[in-house]
């Protein structure tokens, strides 16, 4: 059957992952699998409290600024105190 | 600022420290004088003091390490994660590790080791993160020089283990200004390639058409040359430059590059001696005259032939009316020009020759 459906770009991939680890790292998101639809809204909710923190836009989304900021060298301490 | 849960704190304020081994980047002694000038950073503005041992556990027990160092709580190599220190407690509590994996300076080349010991330390003595960009305590590395608390982090400390009883003066950085406080007023105002930036303080904020929350971040994380303080400044789209004032000198940059030849006197544009300070610039893009504002006059700069116009200068009253007589920044665009003074802002019609409308300086500012 025909599928509009296309693979996720590498660049889309990497982006994700650099976001799981930073999010599991730093804003207490959980490793590990989750119900599917439960991790991409737990995704975004940790997404919004990184860019809460940080006074970025908080779109939930993993947009260039976001993910820029990722990229930046920091410590290593959560940054939501747990 | 922020502290971790319970306030988490030592019982006293005389702390221990060992420093278990070192990095190869750095002579030894240049190691140990950047750890103990870091814990300084804090004893100076508070009643903490510092031990250094030899044997035994420290309270803060430092050290260098790479990837899993131990506590399961690998580093990744260079770049990424530079350190990291647990809150104060009894075993690993306060202890603080590098990154081998980094290069360690004393300078502003890459991690300066300094800084980063200095913000660890915060940890290890009860210090969470701060979302303020130009706080000790935010966790993204820049170098700066100078004192490196701001008044966030010694707000933060102070409200653990109180004032230094004996403190000498220091200079804490300012707090990073709010882009919606009603009071916020401007240092200067330009364009830049279709961006706007405005400055305040150590920070400017940017604002890009397609990007509705405005970005601040401290002017020498952009343009490490110029100073922390910018009194006015104006694109020549021209030229494809921007032109910073601050006290009586000036830089040209070209997008985040500065211009061969810069800084140079402000009086190179035929200003007066006297003149040591300049309040605010705007290029009017329809004449191609550049409006630099001193004090209750302006002056009119010809960009075609690089000299003053005659006549200059003018009162700001006399030729604005509607404005008072100071402006603190300046910006045009399409026959208006948006005149600042502390929290206001006024749009002056040059067709007009009035004011049409008066607004809050920040609503700029989304605010």
């Amino acid at each position: 059957a025909y599928s509009s459906a296309k693979p996720i770009s590498t660049e889309e991939k990497d982006k994700a992952v650099l976001a799981k680890k930073y999010l599991q790292r730093f804003y207490g998101m959980p490793a590990g699998l989750q119900r599917p639809g439960k991790s991409s809204d737990l995704m975004q909710q940790k997404i919004r409290e990184m860019q809460e923190f940080f006074k970025l836009e908080v779109t939930g989304k993993l947009d260039d600024k976001t993910v820029e900021l990722m990229e930046m060298a920091r410590c290593g301490v959560p940054d939501v105190a747990e | 600022y922020n502290h971790f849960p319970r306030d988490l704190k030592w019982k006293t304020t005389n702390v221990t420290f060992r420093i278990l081994n070192y990095t190869p980047d750095l002579k030894k002694k240049v190691v140990d004088r950047a750890v103990r000038k870091a814990l300084n950073v804090w004893s100076k503005v508070t009643p903490l003091r510092f031990t250094k041992t030899f044997d035994g556990t420290a309270d803060i027990m430092i050290s260098f390490g790479t990837k899993e160092h131990g506590d399961f709580n690998p580093f990744d190599g260079p770049e990424g994660l530079l350190a990291h220190a647990y809150p104060p407690g009894i075993g690993i509590g306060g202890d603080t590790h590098f990154d081998e994996d980094e290069t360690w300076t004393e300078d502003y080349h890459a991690f300066n080791l300094f800084l980063v010991a200095a913000h660890e330390f915060g940890h290890a003595l009860g210090m969470a993160h701060s979302s303020d960009p130009g706080s000790l305590m935010y966790p993204v590395y820049s170098y700066a020089k100078g004192f490196p608390l701001s008044e966030d982090d010694i707000e933060g400390i102070q409200s653990l283990y109180g004032e230094n009883p004996d403190h000498e003066k220091f200079k804490p950085k300012p707090i990073a200004p709010e882009k919606c406080d009603p009071e916020l007023s401007f240092d200067a105002i330009t364009e830049l390639r279709g961006e706007t930036i405005i400055f305040k303080d150590r920070f400017y904020w940017r604002l890009h058409p397609n990007m509705p929350e405005p970005e601040q971040t401290l002017i020498k994380n952009t343009w490490p040359e110029i100073p922390n303080k910018v009194d006015a400044a104006y694109e020549n789209p021209e030229r494809d430059v921007v032109i910073i004032f601050s006290g009586i000198k000036m830089w040209a940059l070209n997008g985040y590059t500065l211009v061969d030849g810069y800084p140079k006197y402000i009086h190179k544009l035929g200003l007066p001696k006297t003149v040591r300070k300049i309040d605010a610039a705007v290029n009017i893009r329809d004449t191609g005259k550049t409006l630099l504002f001193v004090d209750e006059e302006y002056w009119s700069f010809d960009e075609q032939t690089g000299t003053m116009d005659t006549g200059y200068p003018r009162s700001i009253e006399d030729d604005f009316p509607g404005i008072g007589d100071e402006v603190d920044a300046a910006a045009y665009h399409y026959g208006y020009l948006n005149l600042y003074h502390e929290h206001t802002q006024f749009e002056y019609s040059y067709s007009a020759r009035k004011v049409v409308r008066i607004m809050r300086a920040n609503s700029i500012l989304n605010c």
